[in-house]
C-alpha cells in the first residue's frame, strides 16, 4: 500500500497554469472562478497552491503529467509550466 | 562586507551618495533564505520613519515575529506552499517556517546589498574591518524562498507576486535554475512584471564556469552579474620537506600545528576507495593518515566536508588541491582542522614531491588577511560565461562585481562552514559565488535609484555598464582566473562595476517595456507566448519589421554565418542615447582586436543642448573576412565628452 501511494504520489508533480485572462467566458463573474473551474474540469481533487496576478494570471497546483496535458489544451490555457526547482548561487 | 566599498571607491565619495530621504526611501528587495533579524547589519539606528510607499508586512513564524523587524528590516515574507507541496510539511525543528534565515546565505546577501556599518567585523579575526552594504540608507525586505530542499519556482514567483504588491524598488535574485526560453523560465517571466512594474531585477550569472554558455538568468530585461576577485587575501602557504614553499588561502583559525614538518600523504595513496583522493566520507582509513597532513583532491564532495572527513580520521592537517575545472582559483574557506587550498599547478607540483619522496613532510603556515593583491579585479573562475544561450545577439553577462571572500552578515543558526558538526556561531562569514556579486550590483542600482528616482531599470542597469572598466590601472586588460589570459566581454560583460562613475554616465540606453515586446516579437515569440511572458494579451505588428539589432542594449553582439559565402555580411545597429549629464558634444571612438570586421558609426559626435535629450546612430559591422565556425572577436565603442566615457563592448560571433 505505501509502494501503491508512493507510486501515486510520484505521479502528481507542480505545475504552474499561465491563464490568458483577456480570454475569460463571461459567464465567471471572477477570474479566479474561472481558473477553479478550469482546475475542476481536468481534477476534482486539485486544489490551487498559489495564485498570482501581478507577476502571471494564473495559479499553482498539483496535477498528473495527464491532467496537465489535458488542462494545457483547454481554451484560455497559456501554458501549464512545470514546478522548477533553483538553486543558489 | 569589509573591503569592498573602499575597493568600489565608495568611500572616497561620500557626498555623492546622498544620505538624504531619497537614499533611504529605496526599498532593496531579497529573495533567499530569509533573514537573521539579530545582525548587527540589520540595526536601524539613524534611520527616519518606513517610507511612505511601503506596502509589505513582517510575517510571523518560528522563532519570527513582527517585533524582528524594524526600520531597516521593513519587511520578512516566507513562502513555502510550493515546497511543501512537492516535499511535504517543513520539520519545524530542522528548519523555521519563517522568514527566519537558518543558512546564512540570505542574511549574507541582504546584508552585502544594504546592511548598516557595523565595526570591528570579522570572520574569527580575518577580514577584520567596518563592515557595510552597498546601501547603508536603503531599507531591507526580505522573501524567503529556498529552504534546505531547494526553492521551488511557485514559491519564487509567489514571493515576486508580493514583492511588486509590497513596492519594492529592487529585487536581487541569487538564484538561478536551467536555461529554458524566457517564456519558460518563472524568474524570467516574473521579472518581466517586476520591470513593467519600475523596479530593477538584478541576479546572479551562475557558477557554472569558466565553460562558455554557462550562464543563468540571461533575459535582457534582467541584469545578469558575474564575479570577480577583490584586491583581498588569506595566504597559508604549504611548506615541504624539501624546501619548497607553494601558496594557498585558508580561513582556519583554532589550534596551530605543531612548529614541525610532519608526515604528509596523498589520500589517494592512503585510501583503498576507487575515488580516495577526494576524501569523502568513509573513505579514509585512520590507520593511514592520523597524525599526518593529508593531500585531498577538489571535487563531487563540498570542500568543507573534505576537512571534517580528514579530521574525523584523526590527520592534523589538509592540503586541499583544484583540479583542472578550477585551475588556479583559490576559494578560501574556514576549515575545522588546520587546512589550506592551493592551485592545479602547485597541486601537481606537491604530489610529484609526494610520489617520489620516501618520507614526505609538510607544514601549513597561516598568514592572516592581506590586501593590496594584484592584480584585481580577475574574473573568478567559476563565474558563468557566455555567449547568451537563449539570444546569441543579446551580450550577457552584463557586469562584474566582487563575488570572491566576501565577509558579510550570517545565521546564528549555522557555523561558517555549513557543516552541522560545526558548532561555532559567528556575525559574518566569508563565502563566494555569483550569489556575492549579485546583491553589490543589488545595492549598488540602489545607490544610483536614490541619486536619480526617476531613472528606469534599464537607465540604472545602462549607467552601471557603460561606466565599467575592462582594464587596470596600467592599462593591462581585465584578467581571467581561468586562463591567467585577458578576460574577454563573454567573461565580464561591459567590465567591472563602478559605482562612483554610474552616478553620472552622461548618456544612457534607455529601454521601455514596449521596446521589450518588439524584442520578443523580433525573436518571432508568438502570441500565446508573448502573453505567458507579459501576462496580458499583445500581437506583434504585422506591418512592422522587427530586429533584435533595433533593440536599444547598452552592449553589442554581432553573429555572422561563418564562411558567408562572397556576399559579405553587414549588420548595422541602430540605437538611442539620452543624455542625462549636462550638455555638451559626444564623439566616438571604437577600438577593435581583428581587422576582420570593419565597423562605422554614422553620425560620429552628437551634440546634446538639453538633458533628456534623445539622439540615435548606426552602427555598421562589415564583414571583411570570414572567421571559422565559432571564433569569436571584440571591440569596444565610446562615446565621450571629453569628461564622461560610455563605453559598449562589441562581441563578434561566427556561427
Amino acid at each position: 500500500a505505501a509502494v501503491e501511494k508512493n507510486t501515486e504520489e510520484q505521479r502528481w508533480s507542480t505545475y504552474i497554469v499561465h491563464m490568458a485572462k483577456s480570454e475569460m467566458p463571461a459567464s465567471f463573474e471572477h477570474h479566479l472562478h474561472w481558473y477553479d473551474s478550469s482546475l475542476k474540469s481536468v481534477s476534482d481533487s486539485a486544489e490551487m497552491i498559489y495564485t498570482y496576478d501581478n507577476v502571471i494570471h494564473g495559479f499553482s497546483t498539483r496535477l498528473t503529467a495527464e491532467q496537465a496535458q489535458t488542462l494545457e489544451s483547454q481554451a484560455g490555457i497559456l501554458s501549464v509550466l512545470p514546478e522548477l526547482k533553483y538553486e543558489l548561487h | 562586507t569589509t573591503r569592498t566599498p573602499e575597493f568600489l571607491g565608495l568611500d572616497k565619495s561620500p557626498d555623492m551618495f546622498p544620505d538624504s530621504n531619497s537614499a533611504s526611501d529605496v526599498i532593496v528587495g531579497v529573495l533567499d533564505t530569509g533573514i537573521w533579524p539579530e545582525s548587527k547589519s540589520f540595526d536601524d539606528t539613524g534611520l527616519g520613519p518606513v517610507p511612505s510607499s511601503w506596502k509589505g508586512e513582517c510575517e510571523t513564524g518560528t522563532n519570527f515575529t513582527t517585533s524582528n523587524c524594524n526600520r531597516k528590516l521593513i519587511g520578512a515574507r516566507f513562502f513555502s506552499k510550493g515546497y511543501e507541496a512537492t516535499l511535504g510539511p517543513i520539520d519545524t525543528s530542522k528548519e523555521s517556517k519563517s522568514p527566519r534565515d537558518d543558512d546564512g546565505h540570505g542574511t549574507h546577501t541582504a546584508s552585502t546589498a544594504a546592511g548598516s556599518v557595523v565595526d570591528q567585523a570579522s570572520l574569527l579575526g580575518y577580514a577584520l574591518g567596518k563592515a557595510r552594504g552597498m546601501a547603508t540608507r536603503a531599507r531591507i525586505a526580505v522573501y524567503k524562498v529556498c529552504w534546505i530542499g531547494g526553492c521551488f519556482s511557485s514559491d519564487i514567483l509567489a514571493a515576486m507576486e508580493k514583492a511588486i504588491e509590497d513596492n519594492v524598488n529592487v529585487l536581487s535574485m541569487s538564484l538561478g535554475g536551467g536555461m529554458s526560453d524566457y517564456f519558460r523560465d518563472n524568474v524570467a517571466i516574473g521579472a518581466f512584471a517586476a520591470m513593467e512594474k519600475g523596479i530593477f531585477i538584478s541576479c546572479s550569472a551562475g557558477n557554472a564556469g569558466p565553460s562558455s554558455y554557462s550562464l543563468s538568468n540571461q533575459a535582457p530585461w534582467i541584469t545578469t552579474v558575474g564575479a570577480g576577485t577583490l584586491d583581498r587575501d588569506f595566504p597559508a602557504f604549504v611548506s615541504l620537506g624539501n624546501g619548497k614553499n607553494f601558496s594557498g588561502v585558508s580561513l582556519f583559525r583554532g589550534n596551530s600545528l605543531p612548529g614541525k614538518l610532519l608526515p604528509f600523504v596523498y589520500a589517494g595513496n592512503a585510501s583503498n576507495a576507487t575515488n580516495g583522493n577526494l576524501c569523502m566520507i568513509g573513505t579514509l582509513p585512520p590507520d593511514k593518515v592520523a597524525g599526518k597532513i593529508v593531500l585531498c583532491d577538489r571535487g563531487v564532495n563540498s570542500r568543507v566536508q573534505k576537512g571534517e572527513v580528514v579530521k574525523e580520521a584523526g590527520a592534523l592537517g589538509m592540503v586541499l588541491t583544484n583540479t583542472a575545472a578550477n585551475g588556479e582559483e583559490l576559494v578560501a574557506d574556514a576549515h575545522l582542522l588546520p587546512a589550506t587550498a592551493v592551485g592545479e599547478k602547485s597541486g601537481d607540483i606537491i604530489k610529484s614531491y609526494l610520489f617520489s619522496d620516501p618520507n614526505p613532510t609538510a607544514t601549513i603556515l597561516f598568514e592572516g588577511t592581506k590586501v593590496g593583491i594584484q592584480p584585481s579585479p580577475v574574473v573568478a573562475a567559476f563565474s558563468s560565461r557566455g555567449p547568451n544561450s537563449i539570444t546569441l545577439e543579446i551580450l550577457k553577462p552584463d557586469i562584474i562585481a566582487p563575488g570572491v571572500n566576501i565577509l558579510a552578515g550570517w545565521s546564528g543558526n549555522v557555523g561558517p562552514t555549513g557543516l552541522s558538526i560545526d558548532s561555532r556561531r559567528v556575525s559574518f562569514n566569508i563565502i563566494s559565488g555569483t550569489s556575492m556579486s549579485c546583491p553589490h550590483v543589488s545595492g549598488l542600482a540602489a545607490l544610483v535609484k536614490a541619486a536619480h528616482p526617476d531613472w528606469s531599470p534599464a537607465a540604472i542597469r545602462s549607467a552601471l555598464m557603460t561606466t565599467a572598466y575592462t582594464v587596470y590601472k596600467n592599462g593591462q586588460k581585465l584578467q581571467d582566473t581561468s586562463t591567467g589570459k585577458p578576460a574577454t566581454p563573454f567573461d565580464y560583460g561591459s567590465g567591472h562595476v563602478d559605482p562612483v562613475a554610474a552616478l553620472d554616465p552622461g548618456l544612457v540606453y534607455d529601454l521601455t517595456a514596449a521596446d521589450y515586446l518588439s524584442f520578443v516579437c523580433a525573436l518571432n515569440y508568438t502570441s500565446p507566448q508573448i502573453s505567458s511572458l507579459a501576462g496580458r494579451k499583445f500581437t506583434c505588428d504585422a506591418s512592422k519589421k522587427y530586429s533584435v539589432t533595433d533593440f536599444n542594449y547598452p552592449s553589442f553582439s554581432v553573429v555572422f554565418t561563418s564562411g558567408g559565402g562572397s556576399k559579405s555580411n553587414v549588420v548595422k545597429y541602430t540605437r538611442t542615447v539620452t543624455n542625462v549629464g549636462s550638455p555638451g558634444t559626444y564623439k566616438v571612438s571604437l577600438s577593435s582586436e581583428n581587422p576582420s570586421v570593419k565597423i562605422s558609426v554614422e553620425p560620429a559626435s552628437l551634440n546634446f543642448a538639453a538633458i533628456n535629450e534623445k539622439k540615435s546612430y548606426t552602427v555598421t559591422f562589415t564583414e571583411v573576412s570570414s572567421l571559422p565556425l565559432n571564433s569569436n572577436s571584440f571591440a569596444r565603442l565610446v562615446w565621450s565628452d571629453g569628461k564622461r566615457n560610455v563605453g559598449s563592448p562589441i562581441a563578434f560571433s561566427w556561427n
